[in-house]
């Protein structure tokens, strides 16, 4: 059976969480400096949804399976809001 | 459904297909793209007419990276394809990733089961996280001959455009929820220490150290095995597992389906009024290899390879009461049988029955 794939090294996780969740889940990223906790709360927030819609465990974190799933081929179409 | 509900204000729509991949023969794209059309007429009132020039409603086009619409592709894999919600201009259009290798099979990307997620998109759906729904968000192969449209997108669809005009209206298969007391299932195996529950073209697989169960597409693993598995036990010995349907049977060595099969069941001593197999298990100790049909079961000698004299034999004379048996495995010494929603555990060393549970009491519900 495939298994979870390696933990990403350090360096690729964010960069692959952060596109994924601007891709589909409206994740806006401003390059203002601010706080990091801000940034960081509201990227673990739209995990959270991310991995509700998935049903996989809700904790805000990039997790093996969550990237697991991040990894797989789909539809380009956002999984919230509309796509006009 | 998307937000704003967008939907189309006329049910005869028209597409044009703008531009073809090199990667597939254009008799095949149009194929996959008219049954990826009809996936949708089947079920709705909706009808599509291709238009060769001008306008369409649902412009189709096989682009590279950025093609200027604000949502630029990202190379091989990531995201394959994406299509707009009705509207004017862009509205409707599907835009596949040429990045990706389109198939007509599984080979590749299947450009149907693709177009028919994106149409859905073209037609007012959203995406729906029933992870056996076509407008889930992942691609999963499917093999477009046995491609049934889940009742999820059907409910969705018939949710914007109605019902169809057929006198009988379509229904479509529903994911199995592992609590469902409700669940039956089509076959049982072990696997190298875990536990497989087929049912349709799902697999339940439970890792004895995970408490969640996984829900897999039987396709995901093994491309080549069928939906609606009937049978399947674990040689571990052997580690194979032997997967059956109708008179036909499959080996799995190792992850992968071995060369050369399905091959016909008769080849393990079954007579030709066998038909099918409802469930079947080994026991390692002995070496003996339990198929169930109908109201009888027979013994195999994995050692001789062959079936033992003297069967078939009625099951209620070595089972006791378990009725027809849907389902079987061994584990931990004792058997389990599933008929309908009840699962008996016998004691293969007292003989007897020694415990009744719900189906799914492997699910930690």
């Amino acid at each position: 059976f495939p298994v979870a794939p390696e933990a990403e090294d350090e360096r690729k996780t964010p960069k692959l969480v952060e596109s994924y969740l601007q891709n589909f889940y409206d994740l806006q990223i401003d390059h203002q400096p601010r706080l990091r906790s801000t940034g960081e709360n509201h990227l673990s927030a739209k995990l959270k949804e991310m991995q509700e819609f998935f049903g996989l465990q809700v904790n805000g974190k990039p997790d093996l399976d969550t990237l697991e799933m991040m990894q797989k081929p789909r539809c380009g179409v956002p999984d919230i809001g509309q796509y006009a | 459904l998307t937000p704003g509900n967008p939907k189309w204000k006329r049910n005869n729509l028209t597409y044009r297909i703008l531009n073809y991949t090199p990667e597939m023969r254009r008799a095949d794209v149009d194929e996959a793209i008219q049954k990826a059309l009809r996936v949708w007429s089947n079920v709705t009132p909706l009808t599509f007419q291709k238009v060769e020039d001008g306008e369409a409603d649902i412009m189709m086009s096989f682009v590279y990276g950025d093609h200027r619409d604000y949502s630029p592709f990202d190379g091989p894999g990531g995201m394959l394809a994406h299509a707009f919600q009705p509207g004017e201009g862009i509205g409707g259009d599907v835009h596949f990733d040429e990045d990706e290798t389109w198939t007509k099979d599984g080979t590749g990307t299947n450009l149907f089961i693709v177009a028919a997620h994106e149409l859905g998109h073209s037609l007012g759906l959203s995406h729906s996280n029933d992870p056996g729904a076509l407008m889930y968000p992942t691609y999963s192969y499917t093999d477009p001959k046995e491609f049934l449209l889940p009742q999820d997108d059907i409910d969705g669809i018939q949710a914007i455009y109605g019902q169809s005009d057929a006198a009988v209206q379509p229904t479509g298969p529903v994911t199995p929820q592992p609590c469902d007391p409700s669940l039956t299932f089509d076959a049982i195996t072990t696997l190298r220490g875990e536990t497989i529950f087929f049912k349709g073209r799902y697999m339940l697989r439970k890792h004895p150290s995970r408490a969640e169960t996984e829900l897999n597409f039987i396709s995901l693993f093994w491309p080549k095995l069928p939906s609606g598995i009937q049978a399947a036990y674990e040689n571990v010995e052997r580690d194979e597992v032997l997967f059956f349907k109708e008179d036909k049977y499959w080996v799995l060595r190792g992850y992968d389906i071995a060369p050369g099969y399905p091959k016909p069941i008769y080849r393990l001593g079954f007579p030709k009024t066998v038909k099918r197999v409802n469930a079947a298990y080994s026991d390692e100790t002995t070496g003996k290899t339990y198929f169930f049909t109908a109201d009888r079961y027979w013994r195999y000698d994995e050692n001789k390879r062959s079936m033992d004299h003297g069967y078939p034999k009625k099951i209620v004379s070595h089972f006791g009461k378990i009725g027809r048996v849907d389902a079987a495995f061994q584990k931990d010494g004792y058997v389990y049988f599933f008929h309908g929603t009840t699962q008996f555990q016998f004691d293969p060393r007292a003989k007897r029955i020694v415990g009744q549970m719900k189906s799914i009491s492997w699910f930690n519900c």
